[in-house]
């Protein structure tokens, strides 16, 4: 599974739809402070299942749907679809797509709705997807801002979970 | 599956034996299991050992600041060459890092992008530079992010005065 | 000391609402006691309000990174020109700051080292720049750590390939 | 009262004396990593009187004594002095003093000693000494590698102390 592209509306300070492309190799993302970047990294989070508004830097979910700015009211929904390529190594329900466009939804009234090629689905399919690939959003491979320290900082039963991950 | 995390954790040692002497330019590491009051695996804890060179064993805790970003970048990319994650989102993690280990980050960072995708978001001149792909993100409208996209690979380095170059 | 309490924190507030505009170009903040559950200002909590330029009104939690850290600079500040310390340590406080953010950082600090004493811990060259003496710790002895004085006041901007610049 | 000195000795990677001089205005201390910056902030605190060695990142007091490298056995005392020069704000037994020299020095059996001006003192007189100035080990003035997002980061009840050292 390879990423090809993330496309963002709504969510949190991107009020017009974003597109990243993704190429092999390195992605970086640049820019002054509170840009957006790490509301980047959080998108990415939350397409893929992420539950806790906390871990989002929220209160409630709510808090990810672009909340207005000084020259635009707030918006009622926000989007992120996530595109990855299929080279291989997803699980056999999908072995058929050439692409895989995760996109999930949320509206002001707390309604959520999750969909995988354009097709409805729970929220246990979509984390089902991920979690054969070791992309699960607690896990090695997304570290967010100021936690590098952490796992060298946290106690030894707290880092179990890193080798958990690999077995 | 006690059979397994004892192999992944195996596993995971003995790269990180090889990881981290690579960014350190030298010294060692290891990880322990730690079987506090159980013997059963899937209860420890687990502990790292870190030596930066020329220093004695201590705690990972008396650590500087970047010697823990570092040691734990090795953690990271150790687990990444054992079980390649299809990508992988770091985070100004070199922000603690001083010029020349930014440089040896970036290195082993150029190596192990051959087998994941990286999504870096930084602050520093340097990790741009080794970037096949560059976004930019800007607020000219204050409250709305935008993005603006240079692909590294056709584009000349970013000129100075550009909405990229900080 | 109920009386005293609030008296510093209406000075403390009020002196917050000048510094952070001054550190952010713009935008505004201010503190708000927090009397849940409780009418005594000695057992009240402080919540901090702050809205960067441009943006919209938003608990503190879903600023940037950067931003906390100036909003957090903005508050030690304040408290330091309504009670001057004799002296102020910082520890890489301008780490998670971009360039611009570190120039304002910087303008400030010089202002109120001409009231307090300030030892900065930085790798950034701007804010050595600004400094009136440097001192470089270096272990060219492995784990021994030694110091290299530099007066920036006489001498000559550190030349490029000495000790001091990284 | 302003910082003029500081000389460490036996304390952490500071094996041989080193002194700092302080002028008016910002002294920046520069290095690569792992080289000793933070070591000086913890010497500082520690001659002010900190009583927690996790506070200086290390398990006991101990710690603190320089334990050895490649080409140097370890230490069997660590010694902080930091001398100050009254302007006029500091308590009134000082008043005569023109310099004010706190030493802290710690042996392998645990022993303690703490001095102002070579005179032997407890650690309550150094801490009284301190305590009217506004610099107190926890307070506002010294600010930890990466705990700047703390104040930002902590429940509204532990920012109380902020306002408490101001009254
Ligand atoms: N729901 C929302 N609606 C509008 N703006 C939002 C929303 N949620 C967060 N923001 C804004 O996004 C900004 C933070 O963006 P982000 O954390 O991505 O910055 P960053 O680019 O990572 O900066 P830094 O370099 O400082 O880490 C904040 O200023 C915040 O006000
Ligand atoms: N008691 C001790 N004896 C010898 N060395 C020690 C002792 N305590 C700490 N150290 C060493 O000091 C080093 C850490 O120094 P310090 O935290 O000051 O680095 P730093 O210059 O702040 O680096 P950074 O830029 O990464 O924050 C560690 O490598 C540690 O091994
Ligand atoms: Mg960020
Ligand atoms: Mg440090």
């Amino acid at each position: 599974m390879k990423l090809s592209r993330l496309d963002i509306v709504g969510f949190k300070s991107f009020a017009d739809k974003v597109t990243l492309n993704f190429s092999d190799g390195i992605t970086a993302v640049v820019g002054p402070n509170g840009c957006g970047k790490s509301n980047i990294v959080d998108g990415i989070r939350w397409v893929m299942g992420e539950q806790s508004a906390k871990h989002l830097r929220g209160g409630k979910m709510e808090d990810v749907i672009f909340s207005g700015s000084e020259s635009r009211g707030p918006m009622g929904m926000a989007e992120v679809t996530l595109t990855l390529k299929n080279d291989g190594r997803v699980p056999s329900e999908y072995a058929n797509y050439e692409d895989i466009a995760v996109r999930r939804r949320l509206f002001r009234d707390g309604q959520s709705e999750y969909y995988i090629n354009k097709t409805q689905v729970r929220l246990k399919d979509v984390h089902d997807l991920f979690l054969g690939t070791g992309v699960g959003t607690r896990a090695y491979s997304m570290i967010e801002q100021g936690r590098i320290g952490f796992i060298v900082n946290s106690k030894p039963e707290e880092r179990r979970f890193l080798i958990e991950e690999v077995a | 599956s006690r059979d397994r995390f004892q192999e992944a954790f195996n596993a995971t040692n003995a790269m990180f034996q090889k990881v981290f002497p690579r960014l350190f330019r030298g010294g060692e590491a290891r990880l322990e299991l730690m079987l506090e009051g159980t013997d059963d695996v899937l209860e420890s804890g687990i502990d790292i050992i870190s030596q930066p060179p020329g220093k004695k064993l201590q705690s990972v805790q008396l650590l500087s600041g970047g010697e823990k970003a570092l040691t734990a970048v090795s953690l990271v990319f150790s687990i990444f060459l054992i079980k390649p994650s299809p990508f992988c989102v770091l985070d100004e993690v070199d922000a603690p890092l001083d010029e020349s280990n930014v440089a040896r980050f970036n290195e082993l960072l150029r190596e192990i992008s051959q087998v994941s995708q990286f999504i870096c978001i930084t602050h520093s001149k340097k990790t741009m530079e080794c970037a096949d792909r560059l976004y930019g993100v800007t607020m000219e409208e204050p409250g709305i992010s935008k993005l603006v996209s240079v692909d590294l690979r056709r584009a000349e380095k970013v000129p100075e005065g550009s909405i990229i170059a900080p």
